[in-house]
Formats: C-alpha cells, sequence, structure tokens
C-alpha cells in the first residue's frame, strides 16, 4: 500500500500573469510528480498542489526564488489519512 | 453490515463490494421504480452499474454520474444518498414524483470502479483509471480527458505519467466509451449531470473552448439558482459559470461532449471540500454536503422538467 509519509499539500498564491505562467511551467516537470488539485489559471484562485517528500525541497526553491506565496495547507499527507482511518475504526466500532 | 438501504453508513469508507450491495439493498427495497443496468465493465473487468429509476415506458432520460476521479469519496456518497432520496421519495415528495412521472433516471455511482478499488487497495490520492499500454511504464488516463470534445487540447497532458493525460483516443477508456455508448445508445437523454469534487463549483459547457454555448444565459441562470438553493443550507459558497471561466481550460469533458452532442442540460458538480483535509472529507460532513447538493440538483432537475425540448 502506498504510503503519503512527508508529502505536503502546498496552497500556492500567484500574485500576477507571470506566476501564473511560472507555475505552469511547474506543471510541466513531470519528473517532481507534483498532483495539482487545482491548476494554475487565474491569480484570484490559490494552486492547491500535492508534493511528494523527494520533490518538497525543489519545489519550495522554485516557488521562493520566484518569489511566488504559498503555505503548507496539509503538512503531513500520511497523518491526515491515518486520522481518518482512526476515525473510521472508532465510529465503525 | 448495513441493514437496509436506509440505514448505510454514509461517513465511512466502503469497498465497491459493499457500494454494489447498498445499490442492490435499494433495489430490493424500492423494486417497483429501481432497477440496476449492467452498461459494460472497466478495464479491469468490474461492473459498471447503472442505477435506472422508471415509473413508465418510453420516458426522456436524465444522467446522474459520480466518481469519475475515484479519490474522493464525498462524490461516490453523494450519489448513493441521492439514490436513496430518489427510491424513497417517489410517491411522497410532489417534486421527487413528478420528476419520475416525466422522465427517467439513470445514476451511476462509481464511474471509475478500478480507480476507486486502486484507491482502497495501493494508493489513496489515485485519480486516473488503471489501462495499460505496452511502451509506457506509467498507468492509466484521466477519464475526464478522455471525451471526444476537443481532444487533446489544452488543459490536458499527452504524457502518460500525468494526472491529466488525455489518452491515445478519445473514448480509448473503456469507462467512458460505455457511458458515451449509452448515451449515444439512448437517444433521447435531456439532462447530464456529472458529480465531482473540490472546490465547491457548478460549471457548465465548455471547457475545450472558451467561448460562450449558445445557451449560456439559461444555462448561467439555472446555475446560479442551485447554487443559491444549495447554499441555503449550510451556507457553502460556489461559483458558477462555463468551465474556462470558472476554473481553466480543459478539454476532453465529459459535460462539453454531451452538451455538443445535444444534451443542453449539462452541468458538472464540484462538492463542498476545502482541501484541508486531502480528499478525506471529515465523516461528519459526508451527509450535509449530500444534503446541500440535492437542494442544488433538485433546482437544475426541476428545471429540466419543466422546460422539455
Amino acid at each position: 500500500e502506498k504510503t503519503f509519509i512527508g508529502e505536503q499539500v502546498l496552497r500556492i498564491k500567484a500574485s500576477n500573469g507571470d506566476q501564473i505562467v511560472q507555475l505552469q511551467d511547474l506543471q510541466s516537470l513531470a519528473h517532481l510528480q507534483l498532483d495539482f488539485w487545482t491548476n494554475p489559471s487565474n491569480p484570484e484562485i490559490p494552486v492547491d498542489v500535492r508534493v511528494p517528500f523527494e520533490s518538497l525541497q525543489s519545489v519550495k526553491i522554485y516557488l521562493e526564488s520566484n518569489k511566488i506565496d504559498y503555505s503548507i495547507m496539509i503538512e503531513d499527507l500520511q497523518e491526515v489519512i491515518n486520522a481518518e482511518k482512526q476515525e473510521m475504526i472508532s465510529s465503525e466500532r | 453490515k448495513e441493514r437496509n438501504s436506509g440505514a448505510f453508513n454514509y461517513g465511512a469508507y466502503h469497498t465497491l463490494d459493499n457500494l454494489y450491495r447498498a445499490i442492490d439493498a435499494i433495489m430490493l427495497d424500492y423494486k417497483s421504480i429501481v432497477s440496476k443496468q449492467l452498461i459494460g465493465h472497466s478495464y479491469e473487468g468490474r461492473p459498471l452499474y447503472v442505477i435506472k429509476f422508471s415509473t413508465g415506458a418510453n420516458r426522456p432520460g436524465i444522467w446522474i454520474d459520480a466518481g469519475i476521479h475515484s479519490r474522493e469519496w464525498v462524490t461516490q456518497a453523494t450519489a448513493l444518498w441521492t439514490a436513496h432520496k430518489l427510491a424513497a421519495e417517489y410517491g411522497k415528495d410532489a417534486f421527487v414524483t413528478s420528476l419520475l412521472n416525466n422522465y427517467d433516471v439513470f445514476l451511476l455511482p462509481v464511474t471509475n470502479p478500478d480507480g476507486y478499488a486502486f484507491t482502497h487497495t495501493t494508493n489513496r490520492m489515485w485519480r486516473k483509471t488503471r489501462s495499460i499500454r505496452s511502451g509506457s511504464r506509467c498507468v492509466g488516463v484521466d477519464p475526464n480527458r478522455n471525451w471526444n470534445a476537443g481532444f487533446g487540447g489544452p488543459g490536458a497532458s499527452s504524457d502518460p505519467c500525468s494526472d491529466s493525460y488525455f489518452g491515445p483516443k478519445a473514448e480509448s477508456e473503456v469507462e467512458v466509451k460505455a457511458v458515451a455508448d449509452f448515451i449515444r445508445g439512448h437517444s433521447n437523454i435531456k439532462g447530464f449531470i456529472s458529480i465531482h469534487s473540490y472546490s465547491q463549483l457548478l460549471m457548465f459547457p465548455y471547457g475545450y473552448k472558451c467561448t460562450k454555448p449558445a445557451d449560456f444565459e439559461e444555462l448561467n441562470d439555472v446555475g446560479n439558482a442551485a447554487a443559491m438553493a444549495l447554499r441555503s443550507l449550510y451556507g457553502t459558497q460556489y461559483k458558477v459559470g462555463t468551465i474556462c471561466s470558472t476554473i481553466y481550460q480543459a478539454s476532453g469533458g465529459s459535460i462539453d461532449w454531451t452538451y455538443d452532442v445535444g444534451i443542453k442540460y449539462s452541468f458538472a458538480f464540484e462538492l463542498r471540500d476545502t482541501g484541508r483535509y486531502g480528499f478525506l472529507l471529515p465523516a461528519n460532513q459526508i451527509l450535509p454536503t449530500a444534503q446541500e447538493t440535492w437542494l442544488g440538483l433538485k433546482k437544475i432537475l426541476e428545471h429540466i422538467r419543466d422546460n422539455p425540448y
């Protein structure tokens, strides 16, 4: 079973069209294995992206070096999944 | 164990077999109006079951599907809850009764069963089909980029490893082809509603191009009325508009195809989910989501009922 230990979901806020283009470039980097939950299209809509642990550093450096604002929406995805599993087990009981 | 169709626990995750048993339970409890129709099989051979609600012969149809991206449980749960609602309220609720006295409703609660099974066993965040093709190390196609509407255009990827890979050709995915064949075969579907999850949107065509559809004003009015009705229950705010204006240009989507083949009332819901739970919407939010969605859905269904074409 694939686990998501250390994977984070980032909420990225582009401030203009140029940053949207930079995010679209980021999206095209297949080796980072990013899972875009919302796609970069409009500065008004935040972009949520799930980032595998091994790509976190690269993605954050990319965002910071391009002065693109972001926050960590989910700190550790596996913890969310574990908590949900626990909740499901207790509600089944 | 679920004792009957009214005792289903929507707050818990269920295996595909469990969901199919729940469909059978609804069918058994309401057999005079509910039946199950096999419309095809997934790539890995799982059945694609449509719940058919019908009270008479030769009626026009309304299609509802859910869970094309498999990983958001709230989507399938909402579809199943809606199925039970339609069955249980026929003969009791004036709206449901008049709807089903005029239209057949076809509801596909699990549009991507392979993806659904895969999220339960191997990768919780999977969203594609599970088709394999020679020459590629990556598996699956995004089933909502695989319809024959602007296929292969902007907002879809040609990279088989991408989560939005459009596939080798339109309808290459048997799950997509099964639904398209059903719609073509029926030939009298008047409404097509696709239920997805994440980001609270109610969309209508187009996504593969950024021009307004011919029925823009009407679809926009219906969509806004639906969003307002939905919001009345818990205050959940929806954005309404074309796919291109509300989210982004995305080609090969289902409602663009249905609109282009003549189904005027083609809509897609993106249900309540802020992303903060990673598609694991807390159990106590599942039923409220289904309930509020019903109010929006009802507005659209009412409009379809009252505006035959």
